[in-house]
C-alpha cells in the first residue's frame, strides 16, 4: 500500500546538506513486516518519518493506497495519519500528563469511540502488552522498557492499517520482545495491517517477511520472503 | 569497590508503595565488567542510580570505596560523582544546546584540564566512537545511536574509576555495540576502571566478567567468571 518513487531527504547544517536519503524507490507490500535494517546513522528514522508522513522529502514521491502524500495539506494530512496509520517513535513516545491508560486511549478518542467500548479495547492491550498493573501510572514511574511497551499498546489501539514502529524491542528483554513481536504478527492476520518496522534486534530481523537494507542514506538490497 | 548492604527502595503511587528493590546485598568487584541482566520493570536503572549516588536508598547502605554514600550532604556526593563516576543515561543523555563537541567536553571542565589536552581527549573519544565528523552537531541533529555514542564518549572522557551505563548498546547496530563494548575494555584496562551495565544486549552479557541477575526488585544470582 505503500510506494516511494525517488525519494530524497537532507538536512542542512550550516553551509552544507547532510543527505540522509537519497534517490529511495521502495515498495511496501501489504499484510506483511517489513524491517528497515542498517547501522546506526544510515537512515532508517529519517525513512520512516517519510513513510508516515510525519515529514515531507526534498526529493521524489511517498504514495500510500494510491494517495500521493503531496496533494495533501497538513490538515489533510494529519487526519490521513490519524485514520490509518499508528507510531512508535524511537523517542518521546508517551504523552507525560497522561496515564498509561489515558495514553493507549487517546487515539480512540479521535475515531468516536464510545467510553465501554473504548474501556474494554484499552484494557485488552494493556494486558497483552503485561502492564495492567501500571494502567494509573504516568509516564515518569514506568521503567524505559515499560514506556516503550505502552508506546506500542497505543500504536495499535485503532487497529490501523499501516504501523510503523521505530525500534519497538530496543529496551525490551528478549522475552518481552519476543510477546510484543507475536501480538503485532496476531494483529497483522486479525485487522490484515501491514508492519514496517527498524530494528538492530536480529529476533525483529528474522521474523520479517521482507527486509530493506539501508546504509548512508540508500538502500543497498531488499530481501523479500515469498514463501507462506 | 562498590557494596550494597540491605539496600532497599520504594516508589509512592497513591496510598500504596511500589517496592521498586528489596534487600540487595552486592559486591561490585573492582576492574571489570559488571553487568545487571533483567526483564523490564526488575528494577536495573533504580540499582543503578543507587550505585552512583543519583538518588538515595530508602534501606541499607550503599558504601563506594569506603565511603558510605549517606555520610555525605548533596553537595558532597555531586562532588564525589563528579570526580570518580561517569554515567550513561537511559534518556536525556545529552544538554540539547551544546555540540556533540562540547557535550563530551563538559566534564573535562570540572577537572580543570586546559584547552590544548581537553581537545585531544575530545577528539580522540569522538573518533573512537565513530563521530569525528559530527563533532559540531547538536543532538537534534543526530539519530538515537549517534546521541548514545555521544554519550558514552561523554562518559569516558575524564578516565573515571567507576562507569555506569544503562543499556549503551540499545539503538545500536550490533557492529556499533561490539565497537563500544571493545573500546570500554580498552579503557577497563589501561585506565583499571570498573564498568557496571544493565543490558538486555546478549552481546554485552557474553562479554560480561560478573553477570547480577534482577527479577522483581530482587537479585536472583550472581555469576562470577573466576578465569583471566
Ligand atoms: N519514579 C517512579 N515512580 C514510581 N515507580 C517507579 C519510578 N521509577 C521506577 N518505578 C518502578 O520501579 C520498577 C523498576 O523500574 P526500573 O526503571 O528500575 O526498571 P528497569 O529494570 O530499568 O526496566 P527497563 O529494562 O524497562 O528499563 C518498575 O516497576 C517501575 O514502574
Ligand atoms: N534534524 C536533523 N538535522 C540534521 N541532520 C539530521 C537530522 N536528523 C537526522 N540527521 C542525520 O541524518 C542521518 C540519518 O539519521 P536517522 O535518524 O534517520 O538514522 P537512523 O538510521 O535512524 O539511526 P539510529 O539507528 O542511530 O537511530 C544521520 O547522519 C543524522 O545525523
Ligand atoms: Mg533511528
Ligand atoms: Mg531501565
Amino acid at each position: 500500500p505503500v510506494v516511494l518513487h525517488g525519494v530524497g531527504k537532507r538536512y542542512r547544517l550550516g553551509q552544507v546538506d547532510i543527505p540522509a536519503l537519497t534517490g529511495i524507490d521502495l515498495e511496501i507490500h501489504p499484510n506483511r513486516f517489513t524491517v528497515l535494517s542498517g547501522p546506526s546513522g544510515s537512515g532508517k528514522t529519517t525513512l520512516l518519518n517519510l513513510i508516515g508522513g510525519i515529514d515531507r522529502p526534498d526529493d521524489g514521491r511517498v504514495v500510500i493506497d494510491g494517495q500521493d502524500l503531496a496533494q495533501l495539506d497538513d490538515d489533510a494530512l494529519s487526519d490521513f495519519r490519524a485514520r490509518r496509520l499508528g507510531f512508535v517513535f524511537q523517542n518521546f513516545n508517551l504523552l507525560p500528563v497522561l496515564t498509561a491508560f489515558e495514553n493507549v486511549e487517546y487515539p480512540l478518542l479521535l475515531t468516536g469511540a464510545a467510553k465501554p467500548e473504548r474501556r474494554r479495547r484499552v484494557d485488552e492491550l494493556l494486558s497483552a502488552v503485561g502492564l495492567a498493573d501500571k494502567a494509573a501510572s504516568r509516564p515518569n514511574q514506568l521503567s524505559g522498557g515499560q514506556r516503550q511497551r505502552v508506546a506500542i499498546a497505543r500504536a495499535l489501539a485503532t487497529s490501523p492499517r499501516l504501523v510503523l514502529a521505530d525500534e519497538p524491542t530496543a529496551n525490551l528483554d528478549s522475552h518481552t520482545g519476543a510477546a510484543i513481536l507475536a501480538l503485532m504478527r496476531q494483529m497483522q492476520r486479525d485487522y490484515q495491517a501491514s508492519f514496517v518496522f527498524s530494528s538492530h534486534d536480529p529476533q525483529v530481523l528474522a521474523q520479517a517477511d521482507d527486509a530493506v537494507h539501508i546504509r548512508d542514506g540508500v538502500i543497498t538490497r531488499v530481501v523479500r520472503n515469498l514463501q507462506g
